[in-house]
């Protein structure tokens, strides 16, 4: 059964780049 | 083709706690989040305040204002209408819950704007 880390459920929110 | 969620929202995914302690993600608590960012070297957790919710790129998916943390930094992330965040004191939320459920089987609340989602960002390195 894999198991993940407890951070990888949460987004890093990072400055969005303009396209 | 819109990106494929990550597997750990599915309901019963075993996520590992900073402390060793194994949950399953739906029995995740706000206290969960705190206390592994607190024994976290590296990770501080943050709060982000929705601000607004616009339609996306794609009719599946949204893009969502945060304001984050004490500097009120605004910054924008475009996801699946399903993409569950965690709300503080409320727990996993998305912009469509009935979506969340069906997919992932993971129960949901619907996001808000007003929500406070956790979100983290890296400590500052001295």
């Amino acid at each position: 059964v894999p198991v993940f880390p407890w951070h990888s459920l949460v987004p890093f929110l990072a400055p969005t780049q303009s396209d | 083709s819109p990106v494929a969620l990550p597997p750990f929202f599915m309901r019963g995914s075993i996520i590992q706690l900073a402390d060793g302690e194994l949950k399953r993600v739906e029995d995740l608590k706000t206290e969960d989040f705190i206390q592994s960012a607190e024994i976290s070297s590296e990770l501080k957790i943050d709060s982000s305040t929705v601000e607004r919710i616009d339609s996306g790129q794609s009719p599946n998916a949204v893009v969502i204002q945060f304001s984050v943390g004490e500097l009120k930094a605004q910054v924008c992330v475009e996801v699946l209408l399903e993409y569950p965040f965690f709300v503080f004191g409320q727990g996993w939320s998305s912009c469509c819950p009935d979506r969340t459920t069906q997919l992932f089987e993971l129960s949901c609340a619907k996001l808000c704007v007003g929500d406070v989602c956790v979100s983290l960002t890296l400590r500052s390195l001295r």
